[in-house]
């Protein structure tokens, strides 16, 4: 009888609350998502993606986001370092991903 | 290195900073 009760509490609130403004991703652009740009990330994936002792050194990254300017990948590199996500090794041109190993 | 130790424990600390 008081099955009614738990059937009408589906949550209702969700559905218009105006996500809208993150449409139309179409690459390299410059939104940050979860705190990262798109160049952020790339370079923060490709980072974490290398097994190199010494890491990954910027010339590595240029050669991988061909699309991408160098001071650019520098920039991203930066960034990633001053929030602890990388950080550089043998020298500053070289970096590794915090949470690889 | 001595150098990368210093660093990849400042950047964990760092992280771990961020990630409170």
């Amino acid at each position: 009888r008081k099955n009614l009760t738990s059937a009408s509490r589906v949550p209702q609130s969700f559905s218009s609350t105006g996500i809208s403004s993150m449409g139309g991703y179409g690459g390299g652009g410059n939104l940050p998502v979860n705190g990262l740009t798109a160049h952020q990330s790339q370079v923060l994936n490709l980072i974490k993606s290398c097994h190199i002792p010494e890491g990954m050194s910027l010339q590595d990254l240029k050669l991988q986001l061909y699309n991408m300017s160098m001071s650019t990948i520098k920039q991203a590199v930066e960034f990633l370092s001053s929030e602890g996500h990388i950080y550089s090794t043998v020298d500053d041109d070289h970096y590794k991903s915090t949470d690889a190993e | 290195q001595e150098r990368i130790r210093r660093n990849k424990e400042a950047a964990r600390q760092l992280l771990a900073e961020r990630n409170v």
